[in-house]
Formats: C-alpha cells, structure tokens, sequence
C-alpha cells in the first residue's frame, strides 16, 4: 500500500521498522531534497542511516544532528522523526527555511543506537547503551556518549562494563560512534553539530571533560540564552544552558566536545523536555509539545550557522 | 524480556555537595543496581533513580539515614511500560 510521509502518526512512539519505512517514505515523497546514505553499520550489523537534506552545490557547510544515542530516550528519536519531516515540508514554504537549506546542507542521524533502540523494544526498555560485548564482563555495552576522543575515561564516565557510564574499551570503539567520526572528518565541512538528548531541559555546549571555557564561550553561550528563551515562548518550557562542565558536572569523551576539539564550533547537546513525572517514559501526547517548542531552539542555532560562516 | 514490577523511580534533591556525594557513591555500588536517569548535579537540583522493587528498603534507609530528601516519582514502573505498550498498539490499529 503507498504511503505518504505526513500520513505518519507523529503523536506515536515506533518501531526500528517503523522508523526506517517512513525514511524511504520521506524521500520518495521529496526526492529533490532529501536522500538517505547510509554510514556504517551498528555493533549488530543493523544499517546506520542519515538522511540528507540538500539542494545541491558541492560540499555546502552543513550541520549534523542526532537523535537517540542513548535508546530509551524515546522522545528524542520521536522529535526526530517529527523535525526531518518539519524540515522537508516547510522547504519552498516556509523563507527561514528555505533560505537555510538553499544555502546549507543537514545530515540528520534519527536513530544514532539502533542495537539499543531495537533492544528496549524487545527486551528492556529503559536500555541506554550499545549492544556490544564486552570482554571478561558479562555485561553488556558501551555509552556511546562517553566514547568519543575528548577526555575519554576521565571524570563522568566509567571504567566498570556494568556501569550506565561504562566509557569503552578505547575511545570510537563502538561502530555507533566511530561511524559518524569518519562520516564528519571525510565530509570536513561540519560548521554544527547538535546532539539530542533527554529529559533535563537543558542546552549544553563545551566543554565537558574541563572546566576550562572554551574559547567561543561567549558565543555559544548568548546563542544558548537566546534558543532556550525562543524554546520557552511556546508553552514556557524552563531550560537551564550553559557549559557541560558548568550545568550538570564533568563528563568527558562525549560526542559534542569531540566535535568542538575537531573544528566543530557550534556543537550543542540539547535535554529535551519531561515535567518531572514521567522520565524516560513520557506519554506519547508529550511527542509533538516537546518537538514543536524544540524547533525554534533549533532553528536559532541553525540560522546563526548560516549567517556567520566561519 | 526484563519487567520492572515494583519498581520506583525516586526524585532525590540533595542540599548539599556532601550529599551529592553521597547519592554518587550509591550509583556505584553495583549490588543496590541503582540507575540514576537524571543524575545528582548541584544542591537543590533534583536527580532521578530508578531502584529496583527488591532494592527498594536499603535504598530508602540509605536516603532517610543521611537525611536526604526524596519522593516517589513513579511508583510502579511496570504499570507505566504497560500503558506505553498498550498506546502504541493502539495507534498501530
């Protein structure tokens, strides 16, 4: 049966499956602008897929974002699915739009750790990490947010294989997370990265392995206030921004500091929303509030790439 | 598949860094199989756990006996994973 894109409950949690069907159903339905490549392949041999937002030229600046690398955050790969489908159709729509993707190119990863995702569906559903083994450990996984190369087995993150926080055995160990190191080096024209998380309410950008500010701290900081008071105005949602270090505590080898250290001057982790009740396992209603008062955040961080090209 | 009866996921304000470091300390030991899901950061700052039903008396005794102060989030995580399963199934149909 033919489907559309925006036939799509976007109000629903889904599947791996469901996920990876409505890809090709978004670049059917936009061919022009938006095509899936795929990066690498996860710990379990599952495909890891981005999809590309471009108009054309060659090797436009571009912008990375991710959702779901850490599985049971659901939300995340929820406003996902719902900000990559807001992207296609508001292009040749909407002038902010249009005008970013006229000029730059997004690489969107919606499930960056499909082994987990795959696994809280099945098996656990409050599952964080990747599915590899390790060994002399009979538990499972690494955190992929504490594998990168920025401090990595510093402060915040863990040498036990049974930990949450569990760094790796070396730094890109996991495919989930090497992957998308190759994907942004070969591409070499990353000016953003913006990592989604949940479900603190926080936007954070580097450092997180020092307390020493980073260099463009002033910048990354007024362009932080300005997003999380853009993402309030829609239905007060209270953010909290600043460095990692500074708003929640050392953490190092994570994915937005690596980028920052690689030439990734925009690098931003966002906490989506919860209201405190619910955590991981906020109702599906809470998908489209959370995604929609992310957008403006979003799209802040996207329009000052755009406009200050560095 | 894991279940989660009787679990509770419990939301724990610290006053005080020596109690953040407290709650720390108790992610660590691994037998209390404690997950943080918003971890301890500053005083006054809410952090989240997730503690097993059998685990749930140390836990509660380790908090009251250090003074910290905590609430039940989520009383029964089980029943909340039902409920997701039950409206994804719904919106499948």
């Amino acid at each position: 049966m033919e489907r559309r894109a925006n036939q799509f409950n976007f109000a629903s949690y889904h599947t791996l499956e469901e996920i990876y069907d409505w890809m090709d159903t978004l670049v059917a339905d936009h061919p022009n602008l938006v095509s899936k490549i795929q990066i690498g392949e996860s710990y379990e041999k599952r495909p890891l897929y981005v999809l590309k937002f471009s108009t054309g030229g060659s090797n436009r600046p571009a912008v990375w974002l991710d959702t779901g690398i850490h599985s049971r955050e659901w939300v995340t790969q929820a406003t996902g699915v719902w900000t990559a489908n807001k992207l296609a159709e508001d292009y040749g729509h909407d002038p902010t739009v249009t005008s970013l993707l006229d000029t730059v190119d997004i690489f969107f990863e919606i499930v960056t750790n499909p082994d987990g995702y795959a696994f809280t569906h099945s098996s656990n559903r409050l599952w964080r990490k990747t599915r590899s083994i390790n060994a002399g450990s009979s538990c499972i996984g690494v955190d992929p947010n504490r594998n990168w190369d920025a401090g990595f087995g510093d402060a915040g993150s863990s040498s036990n294989p049974c930990s949450e926080t569990y760094h790796g055995p070396y730094a890109h160990s996991e495919s989930e997370v090497k992957s998308i190191v190759d994907f942004i080096k070969s591409h070499g024209n990353v000016k953003a990265l913006i990592s989604i998380h949940s479900y603190s309410q926080m936007l954070m950008f580097p450092y997180g392995y020092k307390r020493t500010p980073a260099p463009d701290h002033e910048e990354l900081n007024e362009l932080a206030k300005k997003a999380v008071s853009d993402l309030a105005a829609v239905y007060g949602t209270k953010y909290t921004y600043g460095s990692i270090a500074d708003t929640i505590y050392l953490a190092a080898g994570t994915t937005v500091d690596w980028a920052y250290e690689n030439g990734v001057k925009y690098s931003y982790t966002f906490e989506l929303r919860d209201t405190g009740r619910y955590g991981f396992l906020l109702p599906s209603s809470q998908i489209i509030p959370t995604a929609t008062e992310t957008w403006p955040a979003l799209l802040d961080i996207l329009v000052h790439v755009q406009q200050h090209p560095y | 598949e894991q279940l989660f009866v009787g679990d509770q996921v419990l939301r724990v304000v610290a006053s005080s860094e020596e109690q953040i470091a407290l709650l720390r300390a108790l992610g660590e030991q691994v037998e209390l199989q404690v997950d943080f899901w918003r971890d301890p950061t500053k005083p006054g700052r809410p952090a989240d756990l997730r503690v097993p039903f059998s685990r749930l008396q140390a836990v509660k005794i380790f908090l009251e006996s250090h003074g910290i102060s905590y609430s039940i989030m989520i009383e029964d995580v089980q029943q909340l994973l039902d409920e997701e399963k039950r409206t994804m199934m719904l919106s499948r149909r």
